[in-house]
């Protein structure tokens, strides 16, 4: 474990708690992308396979539970708490994600490291949390404004990203290690995808100014 | 490194 895989760890952590203080607080999801949050939560479900197969550390162990419950308590709170699920902009969250769900599914079936159900589901994992926050960003566009909690919810993601790659870049120096190229171009790929939410955000925090979207 | 080694990332 180096500091820039802690701090991505963390940044990841923080951002699941600044949703749930958004809803807790606030007893509304209005900005948040429900089909983003279901894809998340296939995403943990579907890579945290190994938790009933293999024990790594009880840090591994605590983190994977924390963001399997974390994601299906996100999804509940959306679709059925009384107060929380009437904030819900379901006209502007209408990103058709099954296909992305598809799609992701085809390209594990194809490329993967090794044709086993775990190694299958693991690849489409790591396909589909790159494109996860898609519907999220598309909300947003659409939504305009931003508000605080969310702005900083979406930050926090993609810094959690950013701190992965320079962790798999130190990895690659200190210890050899070569981090799977599925992981690796899937890491890119959703990284990327928050350039220009960043460029936003900085503008923004710069000129002290609620975050703005352009349409 | 081999698809078998464990995955100790998140």
């Amino acid at each position: 474990m180096n500091v820039f895989r802690f701090a991505g760890d963390m940044t990841h952590l923080i951002s699941i708690l600044v949703l749930l203080l958004k809803i807790y607080t606030t007893k509304s999801c209005s900005g948040i992308s429900l089909k983003t949050q279901e894809l998340y939560a296939v995403v943990f479900v579907t890579r945290y396979l190994d938790l009933v197969t293999d024990f790594i550390s009880v840090y591994n162990t605590v983190m994977k539970v924390v963001f399997i419950s974390s994601s299906l308590a996100i999804v509940w709170c959306i679709r059925r708490h009384k107060v929380v699920r009437r904030s819900y902009d379901k006209e502007l969250d209408t990103f058709r994600h099954w296909l992305l769900v598809g799609a992701c599914a085809v390209l594990a079936l194809v490329v993967h490291e090794k044709f086993s159900f775990q190694e299958v589901c693991w690849a489409f994992s790591i396909y589909l949390e790159a494109v996860a926050i898609l519907p999220q960003l598309v909300l947003l566009q659409r939504s305009g404004n931003v508000d605080n909690l969310t702005g900083q919810y979406v930050f926090f993601l993609g810094a959690y990203r950013a701190f992965y790659i320079l962790n798999w870049i130190y990895r690659y120096y200190s210890e050899q290690h070569f981090t799977r190229w599925i992981s690796c171009v899937s890491g890119i790929v959703q990284t990327a995808l928050y350039a220009d939410f960043f460029y936003y955000y900085f503008i923004s925090w710069k000129n002290n100014s609620k975050l703005q979207l352009p349409a | 490194s081999s698809s078998s080694e464990l995955k100790d990332e998140l």
